[in-house]
């Protein structure tokens, strides 16, 4: 009864104790970053802890936004190829602390990977989205084009650096991220290969998992570079 | 490592004593996802003058046990941290985000006399 949790849970930047409904599984770069520097802190050995060495950036807080946005087609590959269209949708408001974002890495997870199961190439577009309207009534529509990719054999995670993001943050804290994300089937239709194209499609719509990666560097906590600690 | 203390100078000298604090115990297991608790130092023990010159101790000891020397009422010099250790913490939000965060300087790795 004496255990001041609230008083506990300021000095440690959080405003108060959080109850999720369910734990989300780690990420595998979070729980790889974790354990190094567990190992690192456990054998005495320095660290610089204002620098992410395995995404090469600087930032003391990393942060795993999961995507609310939702699928805009679930029908069968179009003609021109089109196999999925999603809005991606990122809440940045979650992101409080002071200080500078560093890195937005978004990640596509098309599915487990499988040695048997190679699917035909896809290409991937992803653009800011336009919209969706007041409440939402109209469906967004891609704005400018952040990346374009092609993918062989769709399989495993897919990464992008989203430079933009960090500088529109940076200039006037987003407080959210809309994203157009678009995946093209590129089978021949007339080879008898339309029903693979039809199957990576529908794994794709099951299996397409999207999150955020943002890192932030506070300034309090971590003094510019060329201050180094005495 | 053991610090050779003189016999009969003190019982009770600075040094660190572990405690394991588990997040179960803060309620706090329902959001943190890693680590469960931590090993945990805190410094206790006595720092009398003669102490300092075989503990760890800082200038301010010799000061502070000046100064209770000239004035009893004035605190002795006491156990504290000397180098310390950070944490990181894997935890949940209720935004269902996973964060990763450092703090600097939590853990007690050595101490002395201040």
């Amino acid at each position: 009864s004496k255990f001041q949790e609230y008083d506990f849970l300021q000095f440690l930047d959080l405003e108060k104790a959080p109850s999720p409904r369910r734990f989300q599984p780690v990420p595998r770069i979070l729980r790889k970053i974790f354990q190094a520097r567990e190992a690192a802190a456990a054998g005495g050995v320095s660290q610089d802890f204002c620098y992410v060495k395995e995404l090469g950036v600087r930032g003391n807080l990393l942060r795993l936004l999961p995507d609310q946005g939702f699928f805009l087609n679930t029908q069968n590959p179009s003609r021109d190829g089109s196999c999925l269209q999603k809005y991606l949708y990122f809440n940045l408001s979650a992101i409080k602390e002071k200080g500078t974002l560093t890195m937005a890495r978004l990640t596509l997870d098309l599915g487990p990977r499988s040695y048997y199961n190679l699917g035909p190439e896809v290409e991937v577009a992803l653009s800011v989205a336009e919209g969706p309207g007041v409440w939402g009534r109209s469906l967004p529509k891609p704005g400018r084009r952040l990346a374009l990719q092609s993918v062989p054999g769709p399989q495993g995670p897919l990464h992008f650096n989203l430079q933009d993001v960090v500088k529109d943050w940076n200039g006037n804290r987003l407080k959210n991220l809309g994203l157009y994300l678009e995946i093209l089937a590129k089978g021949d239709r007339h080879s008898g290969v339309n029903f693979q194209v039809e199957n990576t499609c529908d794994r794709l719509l099951r299996s397409l998992r999207a999150s955020l990666l943002v890192v932030t560097l506070n300034p309090d906590h971590c003094p510019s570079s060329s201050r180094k600690r005495r | 490592a053991a610090i050779p203390v003189p016999k009969g100078s003190c019982r009770n000298p600075c040094h660190r004593h572990q405690l394991f604090i588990n997040f179960r115990d803060l309620g706090w297991h329902k959001w943190i996802i890693a680590p469960k608790g931590f090993m945990a130092n805190y410094c206790h023990g006595d720092c009398p003058f003669s102490m300092t010159t075989y503990l760890n101790s800082s200038n301010y000891a010799f000061m502070q046990a000046l100064m209770h020397a000239v004035d009893p009422k004035v605190p002795k010099a006491v156990c504290i941290p000397t180098k310390l250790s950070p944490i990181s913490m894997l935890y949940q939000d209720n935004d269902e985000t996973v964060i990763l965060r450092h703090y600097e300087d939590m853990v007690v790795d050595e101490c002395g006399c201040g």
